[in-house]
C-alpha cells in the first residue's frame, strides 16, 4: 500500500 | 513530478482560466453550470485544507491557492457580480444527489479514518461528479459556446492526463492510490461522450 496521509498531488 | 502531471495542471489552470475569462470578457455566465461551480469550490476547500498543515513544494502550495481563489473568484462572478446572467432555468441538477453520496463514501471507503483524510477523499469522490451539472445543463441547452465547450475539453483533459501521471508513478516510482485512480477514471469518463462531440463536430452552434 502506497504511503498513505500525504498527498503529494493536486 | 512528472511531464503528465505537469501538462494535467497546466490543462487544469488552462481550463480555469478560460472560464474566467470568458464571463469577465462576455460579462456573462450564459450556459456556465454555477452548481458544478459550487461544487469544484467543495472540492478544492475539502482537498486543499492540508495547505496549512503540511507543505509539499512552493509549485504545490501556489498551485493550490490559484485553484482556490479562482474558483471562488468565479461564484462571485456568477453568483453575484454577472448573477443577471445566469442561466436558472437551465442549471437544474440536484447536486444532493452528488454530494451525499461522496459523503456516505468517504466514510466507509477511505485510506485512513482522520478529519484530513475524509476531506481529502470526499474531496476526490466529488470532483469525479462534479462535472455532472455542466454537462447536464449542455445537453439541456443543446450546445455550448465554443469558448465553454473549450473549457471542457481542458477540465476533462486534466484528469486523462493525470491517468498518464499514476501509470507513471506505478513504474517509475511504485506509487498509486487506488481511490484517486479509480474516480480519476469516473471523472474522465463522464468527458468521453463530450470529448467524442468536441472533436469530431465542436459542439457550439449546432
Amino acid at each position: 500500500d502506497p504511503d498513505q496521509g500525504l498527498h503529494d498531488e493536486l | 513530478m512528472n511531464v503528465f502531471r505537469l501538462l494535467g495542471d497546466i490543462s487544469h489552470l488552462l481550463a480555469i482560466i478560460i472560464l474566467l475569462l470568458k464571463i469577465w470578457k462576455t460579462r456573462s455566465c450564459a450556459g456556465i453550470s454555477g452548481r458544478s461551480q459550487v461544487l469544484f469550490a467543495v472540492v478544492y476547500t475539502a482537498r486543499y485544507l492540508d495547505l496549512f498543515t503540511s507543505y509539499i513544494s512552493a509549485y504545490n502550495s501556489i498551485m493550490k491557492l490559484v485553484f482556490l481563489a479562482a474558483s471562488y473568484g468565479t461564484i462571485y462572478l456568477m453568483f453575484i457580480k454577472f448573477k443577471a446572467s445566469y442561466d436558472h432555468n437551465h442549471d437544474t441538477f440536484r447536486i444532493e444527489f452528488l454530494i451525499l453520496p461522496c459523503v456516505l463514501l468517504s466514510l466507509l471507503i477511505n485510506h485512513e479514518f482522520s478529519p484530513l483524510e475524509i476531506l481529502w477523499t470526499f474531496s476526490i469522490y466529488l470532483e469525479s461528479v462534479a462535472i455532472l451539472p455542466q454537462l447536464f445543463m449542455v445537453s439541456k441547452t443543446g450546445e455550448a459556446e465554443s469558448i465553454t465547450s473549450h473549457y471542457l475539453f481542458a477540465l476533462g483533459s486534466y484528469r486523462a492526463l493525470y491517468i498518464l501521471n499514476w501509470i507513471y508513478r506505478y513504474y517509475a516510482e511504485s506509487h498509486y492510490d487506488v481511490i484517486a485512480i479509480v474516480a480519476g477514471i469516473v471523472q474522465t469518463v463522464l468527458y468521453c461522450d463530450f470529448f467524442y462531440l468536441y472533436i469530431t463536430k465542436g459542439i457550439y452552434g449546432q
